[in-house]
């Protein structure tokens, strides 16, 4: 048995070896989905099956959400092709070289590119719980060696060596993430849509105040980016279908936030079709206060725009809406409705390049308005291109007006929007 | 069974369980730096056992102890002790007395990662690879806000 499985670990080894590269000094997978188990003769003594399994589950995704990498619980591939497997054991344990040591002292181990175990004399517990060691925190740290990371001894950093009893909500930190990423890179568009969701509400005082939160879009889910912490929302990606109840429930084509003086409107789009947007009651109109059914077809709200789009914001400044169609953009005047005069242009004519041939050209992702920046930008695939603002153009009246400045990657600017595998999407 | 008395199983204590040895003098403290690549960069690695704990044999140990005079055993062609324990303490942010004090082995004796924290993955290949410290110029500025619960 001994002689087996030295045999099955050399030639697990080997093939992880082959799939492996080294990277500046450390080891790292080359892969972009990694499969796990829990391993059947390993299970706790002291947690179900089902809490560790939902332990586990998180502690991929907490990863997952920071990396371009996908987990995926896998109990019927050969166990050759099971990249990662967890399980408890005590003293001597489940054929591995390094025994455990009782209560105390070592609560698990992990290697690279292999297999993590916990040792069972310790008290690990699920995340409701306030006692005993958390099995969540440690199954994060230990898959962050099989990852690649090494010790760090820095306050807050999930790969400290010693066990810190959790506080309610650990999250992998700023640097936590670079860490890794450094290994596996960082998480890039493209995107369906991006945009800021703008609404009155009432502060503590009863002032009415201005909000805004920021939106990403991708396929079928959708991220909350917090600018104020260079980051998405722990937790995200969410479903479009849970949190955008009415509208298409993948692949958005753009959104549009009509606010002025008199109208306060947001409109998704996809197809040829729209949506209106009740952010009061945080679902799509199904009929409005005007009488008008939705979806409605963008020829009969937007006369004269084509679909389907690829990208479209409001102007507030000109009162337009500008909607994007392969190379040519479309300025709709709301307060008239129709297009504006000398319109459609092309985009690389209303946008023109501030460094010669350096410009998305057409067929763009999405057109984002951020109020944190007080700056449009246009995406295309992995990256954007910033345009110039009244407060560029002060500084440097050289430039031209409406200029995009040379691409930039969007990962550079906005971190960590990640996708996740399907299956956890929901834990 | 295991010994519990909550309804919900949290006061579970292991029944038969076994208590790791502590850290409590200089020739454990050794063992435990030996231990976590202190002493020298260990070879991490599933299928190698005998190179993760070289000095667990204590009994050579405290012979060396006493034919040598000194009240700790030096392995030859490593650090002094006492420059590997300041740099243990550095580390973990203890002051870096190069003696064995009670903070030095309470914090030797917390719950830890069985990784160690200096190894190297296959012999002659690659350089070992140290605790890291922190660049603190690459961070952004961020918001104020309190982490919030996913």
């Amino acid at each position: 048995r001994k002689r087996f499985l030295d045999l099955l670990m050399n030639s697990e080894k080997n093939r992880k070896e082959q799939e492996a590269f080294q990277n500046s000094g450390g080891r790292v997978f080359n892969k972009k989905l990694l499969k796990w188990r829990m391993i059947g003769e390993g299970y706790s003594s002291q947690l179900s099956i089902n809490e560790q399994r939902y332990v586990f589950r998180l502690a991929f995704r907490m990863w997952s959400e920071v990396m371009p990498v996908d987990f995926e619980e896998d109990n019927t591939s050969p166990l050759s092709q099971i990249d990662i497997k967890l399980g408890f054991g005590r003293g001597r344990h489940l054929g591995c070289s390094r025994a455990f040591d009782g209560s105390g002292q070592e609560f698990a181990h992990a290697w690279f590119l292999g297999d993590i175990h916990f040792d069972d004399d310790e008290h690990f517990t699920a995340p409701s719980s306030d006692n005993g060691i958390s099995l969540l925190k440690v199954a994060v740290h230990e898959i962050g060696h099989v990852l690649g990371l090494s010790h760090i001894h820095r306050t807050g950093s999930i790969m400290q060596p010693n066990y810190i009893p959790q506080e309610s909500g650990f999250e992998l930190d700023w640097s936590d993430r670079r860490a890794v990423q450094s290994l596996y890179g960082s998480c890039e568009g493209p995107f369906d849509t991006v945009f800021d969701w703008v609404r009155k509400e009432r502060n503590q005082f009863g002032e009415m105040v201005v909000r805004y939160n920021t939106y990403f879009f991708r396929n079928s889910w959708y991220w909350m980016y917090e600018n104020r912490n260079n980051r998405t929302r722990y937790g995200d990606p969410l479903a479009v279908s849970n949190g955008w109840q009415g509208i298409p429930t993948q692949n958005i084509d753009a959104f549009v936030h009509v606010w002025t003086w008199t109208r306060d409107d947001c409109y998704f789009f996809k197809g040829t079709q729209y949506w209106r947007y009740d952010g009061e009651n945080d679902k799509a109109y199904a009929v409005d206060a005007q009488g008008r059914t939705y979806p409605r077809l963008i020829s009969e709200g937007f006369p004269g725009i084509p679909s389907p789009i690829n990208a479209a914001y409001f102007d507030r400044r000109t009162q337009h809406i500008l909607f994007f169609k392969d190379f040519q953009v479309y300025a709709f005047d709301i307060v008239r409705n129709r297009i504006a005069p000398n319109f459609p242009k092309r985009i690389v004519d209303f946008f023109p390049a501030v460094i010669k041939n350096n410009h998305p050209m057409g067929h763009l992702d999405a057109a984002y308005y951020s109020y944190t920046h007080n700056t449009l930008f246009l995406f295309k695939g992995k990256d954007f291109w910033k345009v110039l603002s009244d407060k560029d153009r002060r500084s440097n009246p050289s430039l031209p007006q409406n200029g995009v400045l040379p691409r930039r990657a969007i990962a550079e600017q906005w971190f960590d929007i990640c996708n996740v595998h399907t299956t956890l999407l929901r834990l | 069974e295991k010994l519990f008395y909550r309804r919900d199983h949290s006061d579970l204590q292991s029944s038969n369980f076994q208590q790791a040895e502590l850290v409590t003098d200089v020739i454990s403290a050794q063992q435990y730096l030996a231990k976590y690549g202190w002493t020298e960069p260990v070879i991490w690695d599933e299928t190698q056992a005998s190179n993760s704990e070289p000095l667990k044999d204590t009994s050579l140990m405290e012979e060396a102890v006493r034919s040598t005079g000194k009240r700790s055993a030096e392995p030859t062609n490593s650090p002094p002790f006492v420059e590997v324990l300041k740099k243990f303490q550095k580390l973990n942010n203890l002051p870096t007395t190069g003696r064995l004090d009670d903070a030095t082995i309470n914090a030797m004796n917390k719950p830890r990662c069985g990784v160690p924290d200096n190894q190297v993955s296959k012999p002659s290949q690659e350089k070992p690879s140290f605790p890291r410290t922190p660049n603190k110029g690459t961070m952004p500025s961020q918001g104020a806000d309190a982490p919030k619960t996913r």
